[in-house]
C-alpha cells in the first residue's frame, strides 16, 4: 500500500522532530 | 536547487531536517556544553515505535512487490534506520545515568541524523519504484505505437485507435501526477512540454494512418509520401516519449552535474 509507507514515514519524521525539539528546547532554556 | 526530489518527501523530511541542522549548529558552537539534558526516554520510545511500524510496512511492501530493484535497495535503509534508533535508545539510557554526558549527546545527534537519512533512503527507494511503474506504461505505449506500421485497413485503424486511446490517457494521467510531485522546476517543465507534444501528435498520427490506409486501399498515387508522413509523426511521438522516460529518471544531482 503506497500510502501506508508514506504515512509511517511521516509519523517517524514527526517523532524524530519531537525528540529533537525536546533536546533543543532544554538546551536553549 | 531543491534538496528533496518530490513534494511528498520534502513535506515529510524538510521540517525535521531543519531542526536537526539547527541542533547540530548549537552543538558545534558549544551552546549545549555544560547543560543537562533531561530524560528523553519518552520521545525516544516514540521514535522507536515509529521506526518499528515503518520497517514493518516496508518489509511487507518488499515481500509483496515484484520490483526487484526495490527488493534489493530497501533492506539497507531498514538497517540504517534501526541502527540509528538503537543509538537513540542507548543515548537516552546514558543520559539517565548522566544528564551531562557528552558521548550521549553525540549519540543523540548521530541517531537523529541517521533516522533522517535512513527515512530519506526508504522514501527515495519507494519513489523510484513508483517512477518505474510510470516508465513501464510509457514503454508499453512506445511498443504499441510501432503497430501503426502494420495498420492497412479501416477496421485495423479502428481497433488500433480503440487500444491506443486508453493507454495514452493512462500514461498522460500518470505523467501529469508525477510532474506535479516534482520539486525541480526544470524537470517539471520538460515533462509538461513533452507530454503536450505527444498529446498534440496523437490525432496527427491517427490522421496520417487514415490517409495512408485510404490511398493504399484505392491504389492511388502518393502511398510513399503518406507512409513517410506517418513514419515522421510516429518517430516524433516516440522521441518525445523517450525524452519523458529520460526526464522521469533525472534527479537533482544529475542536473547539478550537467550544469
Amino acid at each position: 500500500d503506497a500510502g501506508e509507507m508514506v504515512r509511517q514515514a511521516r509519523v517517524l519524521a514527526q517523532a524524530t522532530s519531537d525528540l529533537v525539539n525536546a533536546m533543543r528546547s532544554d538546551a536553549e532554556a | 536547487m531543491p534538496v528533496f526530489h518530490t513534494k511528498t518527501i520534502e513535506g515529510i523530511l524538510e521540517p525535521v531536517a531543519q531542526q536537526i541542522c539547527h541542533l547540530v549548529i548549537m552543538h558545534e558552537e558549544g551552546e549545549v556544553d555544560g547543560k543537562a539534558i533531561p530524560d528523553l526516554t519518552g520521545p525516544v520510545a516514540a521514535v522507536q515505535a515509529a521506526v518499528s511500524n515503518l520497517v514493518r510496512v516496508g518489509k511487507e511492501t518488499v515481500q509483496t512487490t515484484e520490483d526487484q530493484v526495490m527488493k534489493r535497495d530497501m533492506p539497507p535503509a531498514f538497517i540504517k534506520v534501526e541502527n540509528s534508533c538503537s543509538k537513540l535508545v542507548q543515548a537516552a539510557q546514558m543520559l539517565k545515568a548522566d544528564p551531562y554526558s557528552v558521548p550521549a549527546r553525540d549519540y543523540l545527534i548521530d541517531g537523529s541524523r541517521g533516522i533522517l537519512s535512513g527515512t530519506s533512503d526508504l522514501l527515495l527507494t519507494f519513489d523510484e519504484a513508483e517512477v518505474r511503474k510510470v516508465i513501464r506504461v510509457c514503454k508499453g505505449i512506445l511498443e504499441y505505437l510501432t503497430v501503426a506500421e502494420v495498420v492497412e485497413t479501416m477496421e485495423d485503424l479502428i481497433t488500433y485507435t480503440k487500444n491506443l486511446g486508453p493507454g495514452m490517457t493512462k500514461m498522460s494521467k500518470m505523467i501529469e501526477e508525477r510532474q506535479q510531485e516534482l520539486t525541480h522546476q526544470e524537470h517539471r517543465q520538460m515533462l509538461f512540454n513533452s507530454l503536450n507534444t505527444v498529446k498534440q501528435l496523437l490525432p496527427v498520427l491517427i490522421s496520417a494512418i487514415k490517409i495512408f490506409v485510404a490511398i493504399k486501399s484505392t491504389h492511388s498515387a502518393g502511398v510513399d509520401e503518406a507512409e513517410r508522413n506517418r513514419c515522421f509523426t510516429f518517430e516524433k511521438m516516440s522521441a518525445e516519449i523517450s525524452e519523458i522516460i529520460r526526464v522521469l529518471q533525472l534527479t537533482t544531482w544529475d542536473e547539478d552535474t550537467w550544469a
